[in-house]
Formats: C-alpha cells, structure tokens, sequence
C-alpha cells in the first residue's frame, strides 16, 4: 500500500523514510532463509514482494521524490531501536547462530520500526487518508497472527514465545493509532491530532 | 528444539 501510495502520488510527505529503512532491513534479515529452507510457492513469493516493496519504497523516498520527503519531521533516533534490539537478539533467541540471531533481530525490531512513522505523525499531527489504511493494515497484519498462533497452539502443538512476544508489543503499539482508525477514519474524517 | 523449526510465518 505504501509503495503504490508513493508511485501513484509522487510525493513522500508524510511517509516516515526511518520507519521504511527499518521494515527493509527486518525483511532483509528475516528472510535469509530464501536461500536455506523452502516452505511453499506462496511463502517464497510472500517474501520476496516484501523484501522488493521495502526497497522500492525506500529507493522512492530517499532518491526520486526525495524532495518530497518530510525530513524535518522524521527526527525518531533509530539508533535507540537497533542498538537495544541488537543486543537482545543476542542474548535472548533460539539458537545460537548466525541465521537464527538475524531470524530474532528482525522479529524484534519489527515490533518496534513503525514508532518513527507514529512519531512522525504525532508531530505532525496529521496523516492522509490512504496512509492511516496503510497503517491500519499493517498493523492488523500482525494482530491476526495472535489468533492464528492461538488456534496453531491449540491444533497444532506450535508456539513460539519469541515471535509471540514481539507480536504482542508489536499490536500493543499500534492500539492508540487502531482508535484513532476507528473513531475518525473509518467515520470518514481525516487524522488530525489536537495541537 | 527450536533451532530445527523452519520459522514457516512472514
């Protein structure tokens, strides 16, 4: 969605450039295992249109409407993510290894690399239409994946505390912008916060 | 243990 908002209206404003550089590195490290395990056609394909919008939307924020883009309000400091993240990743994960401390970061930081973007619209105070759909959708994204883990569990014996971890902080994070969704968006006004 | 587990979701 963010990438066809981008292409289609020429113009990065309001996209948060950080939150989009974080999601490509999260794909990148998450899906190393492209190259060492196979689980379906749909999973493959999944992974690779992630990893291939992540760059696109990059490429198309920071290089061609990269005078478009809102720099001055994309101030989040993503060290103060990548650097605690990193850490934990080394010290709380599955295995050891070098995939499997790559698989851990990306979890980890994927919780937390759309802040930038709701930090950005906080001081903005406002965010279009399409992009609060865009947020939207990426957050129910990974809200679902708490039923799914449940009924996994339940039917499956499959639980995997670290990925359930993430993904409750992950959803938790998004339950303010999730209200503001349904009681302004989806009544067909626009997002803006009180200054 | 988990570190045999394809990690199978997106």
């Amino acid at each position: 969605i963010v990438t066809f908002k981008i292409t289609i209206s020429f113009i990065a404003l309001g996209i948060s450039g950080k939150s989009q550089l974080l999601f490509a590195l999260v794909f990148t490290t998450r899906y190393l295992d492209l190259f060492t395990s196979f689980i379906s056609l749909y999973n493959t394909s999944m992974k690779l249109i992630y990893i291939a919008c992540s760059y696109a939307t990059v490429y198309l924020i920071y290089m061609k409407f990269k005078a478009t883009y809102d720099g001055n309000h994309d101030t989040f400091r993503v060290e103060f993510l990548i650097v605690p993240v990193g850490g934990l990743s080394f010290l709380v994960n599955h295995d050891f290894s070098p995939l499997e401390i790559l698989w851990t970061f990306s979890i980890y930081l994927e919780s937390v690399a759309i802040l930038p973007q709701l930090f950005m619209i906080s001081k903005t105070g406002e965010a279009e239409t399409i992009t609060t759909h865009y947020l939207f959708f990426l957050g129910l994204y990974r809200a679902l994946y708490l039923v799914n883990w449940i009924w996994r569990y339940y039917f499956e014996g499959f639980f995997d505390l670290i990925a359930v971890v993430a993904g409750v902080v992950q959803t938790v994070l998004y339950c303010d912008f999730f209200y503001l969704y349904v009681t302004k968006v989806l009544k067909g006004k626009k997002l803006s916060l009180p200054a | 243990s988990m570190e045999l587990a394809k990690h199978d979701e997106l």
